[in-house]
């Protein structure tokens, strides 16, 4: 009972990602990456017509469990790409010459226990500390500045970064995959909510990036292609001067890695709904996120 | 969640940013959702926290004693789960 203007569980989206890749083999392979801290498998979906392309976007969703409107985006543009692909030239060129790495649900034992037990669960279900309280925030067990920046040692914080940078296997999961395949991977992009923001690097330091007028004008970019579609105002900058600066986090990470193309975005909306964005807006969020990813997409395929 | 309200407030100054960043060490459990974390609250923020039914007085009160303009974003929190849950099981019968 799947659907893309629905909020799915986990074994529904399981069941999509096992679906979908069977059913489109000349553009969806399905990859095992890692499994979970309870023992789920972890799976990307590796979109694109090339097999082995020189160009490569990553994408990830669901780093946080509550933010459900982010695996929902990643199945919309999953979707969406093999839908207009043949019929929508942009689309063609882009999947004909570069590949997607998508991960619908990285933290998946979040997920699980946000649609079964506790709605806003945010961390992972890691109970790997000697203290009683559980979870990781995923967001910041990335090995750059770990700890350092507005993340916290206590287990029973909300930004809890770990016992030790990639200490978590959704963490360690994502790292491995991207270490292995990066030189290909010429982009990073990550899903959250709320907040309606297109983020670049840093965010662990209010330093700007060496390629930060590029990354802004992309970011530029992407914020217009949104507005474009529905008139929805994200704002756009750097990190730490735009949210908040934190450390930990996959984007500065990625970054470091030498992805020079590296944002997160913060889907809809602006507060009012919070975590609780209502079905109904699912569809207008995923078709304006779209543009914005396709919009990247041109300009890594082209310009990179 | 029942009965649990979300509330929002966008401190003015230094000291009601200090105010914030002590509630949560004050009323418990107090989940921020905006941002990630007490300790990321800076002046003229709009911070969004989760507050549990029986701590909603408690914050109110604390707010109004500190000048603390607040709305409320989530009444019952409770209520809006269920409609989106509501939502869901119609969808899949």
């Amino acid at each position: 009972k799947h659907s893309y203007t629905k909020y799915n569980n986990w074994p529904q989206i399981y069941s999509w990602i096992t679906r979908i890749a069977r059913k489109n083999p000349e553009l969806v392979s399905r990859i095992k990456i890692g499994n979970t801290f309870e023992n789920r498998p972890i799976y990307l979906l590796k979109i694109g017509k090339q097999r082995d392309a020189k160009k490569a976007i990553f994408v990830d969703c669901g780093i946080h469990a509550r933010e459900w409107i982010s695996p929902a985006f990643c199945q919309w543009f999953v979707k969406e790409a093999i839908r207009t692909y043949g019929k929508d030239s942009s689309m063609k060129n882009i999947l004909d010459n570069m590949n997607f790495y998508i991960v619908p649900l990285v933290n998946i034992d979040g997920y699980v226990w946000s649609w079964t037990q506790d709605r806003f669960w945010r961390k992972n279900r890691s109970n790997a500390s000697s203290n009683a309280c559980v979870g990781v925030d995923l967001n910041r067990n990335f090995d750059v500045l770990w700890g350092t920046v507005d993340a916290s040692k206590n287990p029973c914080e909300e930004v809890y970064c770990g016992s030790s940078p990639e200490s978590e296997p959704e963490t360690k999961a994502v790292t491995t995959f991207i270490h292995s395949h990066l030189s290909s991977i010429k982009a990073y992009l990550t899903i959250h909510s709320y907040s309606q923001m297109v983020l670049f690097p840093y965010g662990y330091t209010y330093d700007k990036v060496p390629n930060y007028n590029t990354l802004n004008g992309l970011a530029k970019g992407a914020a217009k292609a949104i507005a474009s579609l529905y008139g929805k105002k994200y704002k756009y900058g750097a990190s730490a001067s735009t949210i908040y600066p934190s450390s930990g986090c996959s984007d500065d990470w990625a970054y470091e890695q030498g992805i020079k193309y590296s944002f997160t975005f913060e889907l809809r909306d602006k507060g009012k709904y919070g975590f609780l964005l209502p079905e109904s807006e699912i569809k207008e969020t995923c078709q304006e996120i779209m543009l914005a990813v396709k919009f990247l997409a041109n300009y890594i395929l082209n310009q990179t | 969640f029942d009965s649990a309200k979300v509330f929002r407030v966008k401190p003015q100054n230094e000291k009601q940013v200090n105010f914030m960043r002590n509630l949560a060490t004050v009323i418990q459990p107090i989940d921020f959702w905006y941002p990630d974390s007490a300790l990321q609250i800076v002046n003229q923020m709009e911070v969004d926290f989760l507050v549990s039914a029986d701590q909603t007085e408690n914050v109110e009160a604390l707010l109004k004693d500190n000048n603390i303009h607040y709305e409320i974003l989530f009444q019952n929190l409770q209520e809006d789960i269920d409609k989106q849950l509501d939502n869901k099981r119609n969808s899949t019968c």
